[in-house]
């Protein structure tokens, strides 16, 4: 699964979430990715949230949803996500990764799996990383 | 208000073979987007932009490097969503396209659907005028060895991991 998430010098906020879907899956399986809530989330007026990972435990917490309530609460980016992702551990056992934005332009990229590839880019700099903590 | 892309290229377990590639596929797809968003241009136009140069790296499992289903064919999925108007557009199960992102964003401009699925979201690429591609096109030698071992193994899947989308 691949995914982004944006904001632009107009404030708008976009996201796109894209995925082959799950090695080996029956025919016909539909997974996160195209449900809204689940595989991405936009409104200006919180946030974006694009996801990857367990398919079925991501739409059973509607997790890009989920992302977005918590920062509507008042948490940060990163909380938000965190909490997020470790609601989806904790209630189906499932395992994934996030990107999200705020209408000011914070981010950030968290995953509760062993690795995720990710980048970003803000004031003309790139930052990447592929393991917790980088 | 200071523009910013994210982007991810899946979670799950990268092999150390194939994470320098992915790396710099993630770094090469926000470079892409992020031009978009210094040009002035859109977040919409810059999410599309960075997508669609992760599914046009054989090195993610989107467009072409997707994953293989039980029968050995590639079916994707897709959504973008614009935060202004709350509009979406979604493609499931579609097949034979470069760039599913690209259909999904059609299905917000074009349509009044939220998800258009199968062969009827294949028909619409057709009214589109977006160009189908050979199937084996979508279909890397990494893909294959994935699904043949695993059905030489006679598992469903690898690991925990290896059931991530």
């Amino acid at each position: 699964t691949v995914g982004a998430v944006a904001v632009d010098s107009d404030g708008n906020i976009a996201c796109a979430t894209s995925t082959g879907g799950m090695l080996n899956k029956m025919e016909g399986r539909v997974g996160d990715t195209p449900c809204i809530g689940c595989g991405g989330y936009a409104d200006n007026k919180i946030g974006a949230v694009s996801t990857t990972g367990h398919g079925e435990a991501i739409m059973k917490v509607t997790l890009a949803r989920l992302i977005l309530f918590h920062m509507e609460q008042g948490q940060s980016v990163e909380a938000a996500s965190d909490l997020g992702l470790a609601y989806m551990k904790s209630r189906v056992d499932g395992l994934g990764g996030v990107v999200t934005v705020d209408p000011q332009g914070h981010w950030a990229a968290r995953f509760s799996s062993p690795q995720m590839s990710w980048g970003a880019a803000q004031k003309d700099t790139l930052h990447y990383g592929l393991y917790t903590g980088e | 208000m200071l523009p910013v892309l994210v982007v991810h290229g899946g979670a799950g377990h990268i092999p150390k073979e194939r994470s320098e590639k992915s790396t710099a596929g993630v770094c090469s797809a926000v470079r892409a987007g992020y031009a978009i968003l210094q040009g002035g241009g859109s977040s919409m136009d810059a999410v599309v932009e960075a997508v669609s140069e992760l599914e046009n790296n054989p090195s993610f499992n989107a467009g072409c490097g997707s994953v293989l289903n039980v029968k050995g064919e590639v079916e994707m999925d897709a959504i973008v969503m614009d935060g202004k108007t709350l509009g979406s557009g979604a493609v499931s199960a579609v097949r034979c396209i470069a760039n599913p992102v690209q259909l999904a964003r059609l299905v917000m401009d074009k349509t009044s659907h939220a998800c258009l699925t199968a062969e009827g979201a294949t028909q619409f690429a057709s009214a589109m005028g977006v160009p189908t591609v050979p199937q084996e096109s979508l279909i890397t030698e990494y893909s294959r060895i994935e699904v043949t071992e695993i059905h030489e193994a006679g598992r469903t899947v690898f690991t925990k991991e290896g059931k991530m989308g």
